[in-house]
């Protein structure tokens, strides 16, 4: 796609020299009455043809829309939440036609599938899991890997789907007797699987036989870490996390994201880099995405923010566009483009 | 930051501490 619309750019954080850019690409509005809560970007085959369409879920509808040639999108799919609301969008990389979703209130309690039937297009959904789940993560080779239950009665298990998203496959992870609170894939390595979990700890599992293999103690001074990436390098791995319940300190203001590097033979770990928000800018970390080296989040002030792992700093920061604060940031999985959404259900797309 | 603070570095630790664990 070609710029045609307004450009924006980066800002300049303290000492870059070489600030990122954001450039809008296209953008839309999904007209549904109901409080925006994530959107996605996936692979959808449509008479033999596989085409990037975006995802957008709202509380009560999740939408799939298609490209068209004028750098606009065209809904094509709708699945409607009529008991339960839609929390969050899970996809599952290396499926095609298929998209997880997790419906709940404040936690999630059923996690679905939804995709079309093959004859007539009509949109179905499926029931995968129920209970008191407390984390869910799609991973490569058409995974899916959820925690429910907490402390001792806490089961850990991986579904993998057929490549049609059809019948699937079902392994259980060892517990750690302590609450899973995310997961994350390991680049370079894709047999293990890290978790963080409510005490502090990362811990390391072995996909293939199910076995936990460390755990890590990690830095007490921020709680309830969320760990976005990892990426397995000459023995050591390096974890992005990011701290929404960080307070405000003097001497860096808000930490956003920290990268840490830990040795898993050793479980000692060392913080390589925290990134925190440019002079001038203010918030706390609501929510963001990790895709290679390049972070990105809203903060509560309504801003988006974009570091640059590699480089060590912030790179481009996107105020509040048509006074309407940032809630939503996703890496799109299908290109480089940066999927930037609103409450009231405006979509923005980015290429940075 | 040192990597010395890490201690003993293995390539293959992923086989290792599979080796080691309980099944």
């Amino acid at each position: 796609y070609s710029t045609e619309q307004t450009e924006i750019t980066d800002l300049p954080a303290c000492d870059s020299w070489n600030p990122g850019s954001l450039h809008l690409v296209s953008k839309f509005k999904n007209p549904s009455s109901s409080c925006s809560v994530d959107v996605s970007a996936v692979w959808w085959e449509r008479a033999g043809v596989k085409e990037p369409c975006i995802i957008t879920a709202c509380e009560d509808v999740v939408s799939l829309w298609k490209p068209l040639d004028t750098l606009q999108w065209e809904k094509v799919h709708t699945w409607q939440f009529t008991e339960v609301p839609v929390l969050q969008i899970v996809p599952v990389p290396d499926v095609y036609n298929l998209i997880c979703v997790a419906l709940g209130n404040l936690e999630i309690r059923e996690i679905r599938a939804l995709l079309c039937s093959s004859g007539d297009e009509s949109e179905k959904q499926v029931l995968l899991k129920s209970g008191n789940i407390k984390a869910v993560l799609g991973l490569t080779k058409r995974r899916l890997v959820s925690s429910i239950g907490t402390f001792c009665n806490q089961q850990i298990q991986i579904m993998t789907f057929a490549e049609d998203g059809g019948s699937k496959d079902e392994q259980l992870l060892m517990p750690p007797d302590e609450t899973i609170l995310t997961f994350a894939e390991v680049q370079g390595m894709q047999d293990a699987l890290l978790g963080t979990t409510t005490v502090n700890n990362i811990v390391i599992w072995n996909l293939k036989t199910g076995q936990l293999l460390k755990k890590v103690h990690i830095d007490d001074s921020y709680q309830a870490s969320i760990c976005h990436r990892a990426y397995s390098e000459m023995g050591l791995l390096f974890v992005v996390l990011s701290h929404p319940c960080a307070k405000e300190s003097q001497a860096f203001g808000s930490p956003m994201f920290q990268l840490l590097v830990i040795n898993p033979k050793t479980a000692q770990s060392v913080r390589v880099l925290l990134c925190c928000l440019p002079q001038g800018q203010a918030g706390r970390f609501l929510e963001g995405d990790v895709k290679d080296h390049i972070a990105a989040a809203v903060l509560t002030s309504g801003t988006i923010a974009i570091w640059d792992l590699l480089l060590g700093h912030c790179t481009a920061v996107l105020p509040p566009v048509s006074d309407q604060n940032w809630s939503l940031v996703k890496w799109s999985g299908t290109d480089s483009h940066l999927l930037a959404g609103q409450k009231d259900g405006n979509i923005f797309i980015y290429r940075y | 930051c040192s990597t010395a603070d890490l201690g003993p570095i293995s390539l293959n630790w992923f086989e290792e501490l599979s080796s080691e664990a309980p099944p």
